[in-house]
């Protein structure tokens, strides 16, 4: 059968792999699953960006006919697109928890969420402990964090101190985590980021009335948020799932109905009918895991929840 | 409970979505 090439950048790889013309997205995404062995699948997605909006391949129609960037090869980044509400009793699978502490560490990194110095100085302990395992001072000498990027740019640019100060900081975090594995340290620091007020939103820029975009719209794991532009923080008005009747659209109009009846609909306009497509693209799939997580666990996640405890007791063993 | 009436319109039922996978 006739083939076309694509690239897939996941956190810490990139793959190459040819498709059939007629496969679907869910083809192409369960082949890079199974590469990656990944099988806590439901939390990502193929994202790729197409006249500066980003977008995820859609799994039930085939990879050609959807409206990806005419490139050769194609290229999706391969990433987390929904969140767990508690990343250490839904994170399962090691490559799981490892996909996602790459993804938000890069994040806060990159400021996309925004963390306070001192919780920055921790989390880097962390991102440390899991790269370099327990400190040694005869191994780990001054200037060995120096090549590593462990802090947000604006942190570094607050105060008036020199790499070796910020890293003295971060070791005497890093040699108090001594005997933490790999997979714990990530899973510590996921722990921490979830908490973070920007961890796992989603944000839109939306306006009430035309002309006045003033408004950011935030999608998560329990629901949809209303936020001033210049407040990522914490929201003005919040609709959990289970506080939510209907989501609709026309054209760039978005209406959330609320399940009580009296209650006020909410209205507004996003900048494009695209967006409005993923808004509701992205309420769909957390509202489904949101049930998902409220009904009893299927025989698959059983199973894997007794592998994962299996695996850390005898890791905890070795170790 | 996912319905798209035409390409610009698209509309989802929480409550329906409930229902369907109790």
């Amino acid at each position: 059968p006739k083939t076309f090439k694509v690239k897939v950048i996941t956190m810490d790889a990139e793959m190459e792999f040819s498709c059939e013309m007629k496969w679907k997205g869910k083809d192409l995404f369960d082949l890079v699953c199974r590469t990656l062995g990944l099988r806590e699948t439901w939390f990502f997605g193929l994202q790729y960006t197409i006249k500066g909006v980003c977008a995820w391949l859609k799994m039930e129609k085939k990879v050609l006919e959807q409206e990806i960037p005419k490139e050769d090869p194609t290229q999706f980044r391969f990433l987390a697109k929904f969140y767990p509400e508690k990343v250490e009793e839904e994170l399962l699978q090691e490559i799981t928890q490892h996909l996602f502490f790459l993804q938000v560490k890069k994040q806060i990194l990159d400021e996309e969420i925004h963390c306070s110095p001192e919780v920055t100085v921790l989390l880097a302990s962390y991102a440390v402990q899991a790269k370099y395992g327990d400190y040694d001072p005869n191994f780990h000498k001054p200037g060995f964090l120096i090549q590593d990027e462990l802090l947000p740019k604006r942190v570094l640019k607050q105060y008036q101190m020199t790499v070796h100060m910020w890293e003295e900081k971060i070791t005497a975090w890093y040699a108090e985590h001594r005997g933490i594995a790999r997979d714990e340290a990530e899973m510590n620091y996921l722990k921490i980021a979830q908490d973070l007020a920007m961890y796992g939103v989603n944000y839109f820029p939306i306006e009430q009335n035309k002309n006045h975009r003033d408004l950011l719209l935030g999608v998560d794991a329990k629901g949809i948020h209303v936020y001033s532009i210049n407040n990522r923080f914490s929201p003005n008005r919040s609709f959990e799932w289970s506080a939510i009747r209907n989501i609709s659209y026309s054209e760039k109009e978005l209406t959330i109905k609320p399940l009580d009846k009296k209650a006020e609909v909410f209205k507004f306009f996003s900048s494009q009918l695209k967006v409005n497509k993923l808004i509701l693209q992205l309420c769909i799939g957390n509202h489904d895991l949101f049930m998902k997580r409220r009904r009893v666990d299927s025989i698959e996640i059983q199973q894997m929840k007794a592998q994962a405890r299996e695996e850390k007791a005898r890791k905890k063993m070795e170790h | 409970y996912f319905a798209r009436k035409a390409n610009h319109k698209g509309s989802y039922s929480l409550v329906d979505a409930l229902k369907s996978k109790v």
